[in-house]
């Protein structure tokens, strides 16, 4: 499915470079739930947003779907966003002008569907996450938790082939947590390939695979870890 | 320090009210060390906003320092945040026009101390949270667990009697989290009063005393958590 060789990624801050990747080489088949688990600071988001096509590396090739990403057009790589990849953003992201509903339904919009296939959709992922009863809230009318959920049910909703999830239950208890894991299981047993980025072990524990990230080096790690 | 004695909190939707604090009853003594536990949606941060004087109950008695906290000003309220009470908010809050340095020197921009005590007192704060290197990035140019630590140091930096800390660790990895609970736990022995508010039980296990939140009712531990 996608293919990283020797990625590398700088930030300039001021008159300095600031590498944060280093060499990275990771390959990720369809079908796949995976792991990326590494302590703060170590470049897990930024790993992310190349992936997700949201940032270049600074030197590198990624192959994704068997295109080098390098060579898309902004309007190419937009549409990657939008149609193939689901995006639960470690901040959430949640646009605050739009209820929990809208927010939801956002990705639909350019998909298409008519607005009952959209209704329908949106109120099954809100159903699935626990909060049909917030369907009219506001972001901030709504839990830290409540609001990562939220992200979790848009970044569900157009059935994406990929979903890319950044520490996709630092905001929620652990019940809760076990039950947004459980929906990514189920999401990756319908052939849908998961990539969690992760601090916390337990939710690494999930994956059939998990990959470590230590000051922007990847080490694989094997097998799965043990929480 | 604080009592809250049969506080309600509800918050209109519409036509209707939703009540999510009922009849909370809690005393917390000066230099305890406590937790307030439970999960997404019980209301934690709700009862956070009225301990720190954010937001205000619906009913009940809230007294702070022998001061029923209805009878003051908000220019006596302002007082008391800026002086007496540390915030690690939930999504951290910070300004994103200005650097890490210039975020955690904020609260003391008022306090009268002279620039080089300021600096001092910053940089020594930084050097606590492992972030001196991190003193002249923007918010955007930092990890998500780089931001939740310069929260934390904005909100001891003037040194209050009061921290009221929501999810502290929810951003960190393991090991950057138990370094910050040390912190925590050296603030409380030096006399302030932390009152941390999470989900997470390894968080809740440092306490001394525990209350547990679930759907706006608290109740007590009757000592810590095992986690
Ligand atoms: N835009 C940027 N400019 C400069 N440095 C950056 C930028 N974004 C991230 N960094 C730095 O790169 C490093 C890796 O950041 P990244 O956000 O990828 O870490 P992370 O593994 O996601 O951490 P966390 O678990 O805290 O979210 C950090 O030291 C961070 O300060
Ligand atoms: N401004 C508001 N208007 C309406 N409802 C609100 C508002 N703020 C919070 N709520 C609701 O009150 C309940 C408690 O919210 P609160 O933020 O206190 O929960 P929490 O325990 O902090 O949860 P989390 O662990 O997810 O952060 C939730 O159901 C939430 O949707
Ligand atoms: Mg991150
Ligand atoms: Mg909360």
């Amino acid at each position: 499915l996608l293919s990283l060789a020797n990625i590398c990624k700088s930030y300039a801050m001021g008159e300095e470079e600031y590498e944060v990747l280093h060499d990275v080489n990771l390959t990720i088949e369809r079908g796949e739930l995976i792991s990326i688990f590494g302590p703060s600071g170590s470049g897990k988001t930024t790993l992310m947003n190349i992936i997700g096509c949201l940032d270049v590396p600074t030197s590198g090739e990624y192959v994704l779907d068997g295109t080098l990403v390098a060579d898309l057009e902004p309007r190419q790589l937009a549409r990657i966003r939008n149609k193939k990849i689901g995006f639960v953003f470690q901040n959430f992201q949640l646009l605050p002008r739009l209820n929990t509903f809208s927010n939801v339904e956002l990705p639909l919009i350019y998909s298409g569907l008519k607005a009952a296939e959209r209704r329908q959709r949106v109120l099954g992922m809100l159903e699935l996450v626990g909060l049909s009863h917030k369907a009219e809230s506001f972001p901030n009318q709504l839990s830290g938790g409540q609001q990562q959920r939220v992200a979790i049910a848009r970044s569900m909703v157009t059935e994406p082939s990929i979903i890319l999830a950044d520490e996709p239950t630092g905001a929620l208890d652990q019940k809760t947590g076990q039950q947004i894991m459980d929906l990514f299981r189920q999401f990756n047993q319908a052939g849908r390939t998961i990539i969690m980025i992760t601090h916390d072990p337990i939710v690494a524990a999930i994956a059939k695979r998990t990959v470590r990230i230590l000051d922007g080096r990847l080490s694989e790690e094997g097998g799965a870890i043990n929480a």
